[in-house]
């Protein structure tokens, strides 16, 4: 194989049934043109850094993966993004944590890695270096969907709580968290 | 949580992740997408990742970099490692997701414990393949 690339969506409650035909259609088409973002840059001599940074630009922008637009809210009913990349050819690697006005994380974390001396960059600091590196800067509230406004809502309720706890029984170690969950 | 695992026409990988992380989460909760060698690794020698889960399981096994060091140094192959890490060794903590994952050679792997992973591939073949779950 020349050239190639494989991608993920996420993995926490997906089942048969959860979806509509439309629904996964609609996730499938998006998956796709992830892959075509990706396979025209590889195929035109690009670098993989550069497929990677494009490829989780369309799932970054996309309102359907919990990342970037469409990511889950956190408890303070904020949006909290982090992101990372390494490239394979010289063990060189950006990240960066807790990010709230970054539109595309990924590209945050690859300016890290090239751009720094830095591995790793978290908060307000991350916030202040992508901006100095030109990133584009968006309201907290561009991530929001109504999905995840209704999720957290419902979470936040003594019945979704209960819920959260029969979830994380049957899926997870229960003396680990005391009380969390994973939907997104 | 979004991934993507590369290989381009020079010879060389690269890996990423983007994630929102955990619904819910307090305290500045951070999961295993930024911390290189649990949610992202990529080495030239080996391969690379990306992965999605529950991010502490991923980073107490640093599953990226555990999955790398398989390859190197008892010379398993990308779906061998995968597997073992995944399959056996998370599952055995009830440690839930998946990885994706490719190797110097284009050998992709999308290996996941979970009912189902949103993933997908293509090659310089130019076909897409994309699945939600198992099977």
């Amino acid at each position: 194989v020349e050239f190639g690339l494989v991608i993920h969506g996420g993995a926490g409650n997906i089942y048969k049934g959860r979806y509509s035909e439309d629904e996964e259609k609609e996730y499938r088409l998006k998956l796709e043109e992830a892959l075509q973002a990706g396979y025209t840059i590889l195929k035109n001599g690009g670098t993989s850094p550069e497929a990677v940074e494009k490829v989780i630009h369309v799932l970054e922008d996309s309102p359907l993966f919990n990342a970037g637009k469409g990511a889950v809210m956190t408890s303070e009913e904020t949006v909290e993004l982090d992101a990372a990349i390494m490239d394979g050819s010289n063990l060189n690697a950006g990240t960066c944590a807790g990010i709230k006005h970054v539109k595309n994380p990924i590209s945050l974390a690859k300016a890290i890695m090239e751009k720094s001396p830095h591995v790793m960059l978290i908060g307000e600091g991350a916030e202040k270096f992508a901006e100095e590196s030109g990133l584009e800067m968006v309201a907290n509230e561009y991530f929001f969907t109504e999905k995840r406004k209704q999720e957290i809502k419902i979470i936040k309720t003594k019945e979704g709580e209960e819920n959260l706890k029969v979830y994380r029984d049957k899926s997870f170690q229960d003396d680990m968290y005391p009380v969390d969950g994973k939907f997104g | 949580t979004v991934g993507c695992a590369a290989l381009d026409k020079h010879g060389n990988i690269a890996s990423g992740t983007s994630t929102g992380g955990m619904t819910n989460k307090k305290w500045g909760r951070v999961g295993d997408v930024p911390i290189i060698g649990a949610g992202t690794y990529a080495n030239n020698k080996t391969c690379a990742i990306s992965a999605t889960g529950h991010g502490e399981f991923f980073i107490r096994n640093v599953v990226a970099h555990d999955i790398s060091a398989l390859m190197e140094y008892k010379s398993l192959t990308l779906q061998q490692a995968a597997d073992e890490v995944v399959m056996k060794k998370l599952m055995g903590q009830k440690g839930s997701g998946g990885v994706i994952g490719i190797d110097k050679y284009g050998n992709i792997v999308m290996s996941f414990n979970s009912d189902g992973m949103f993933r997908g591939y293509i090659t310089d073949k130019g076909e897409p393949f994309t699945a939600m779950y198992k099977n």
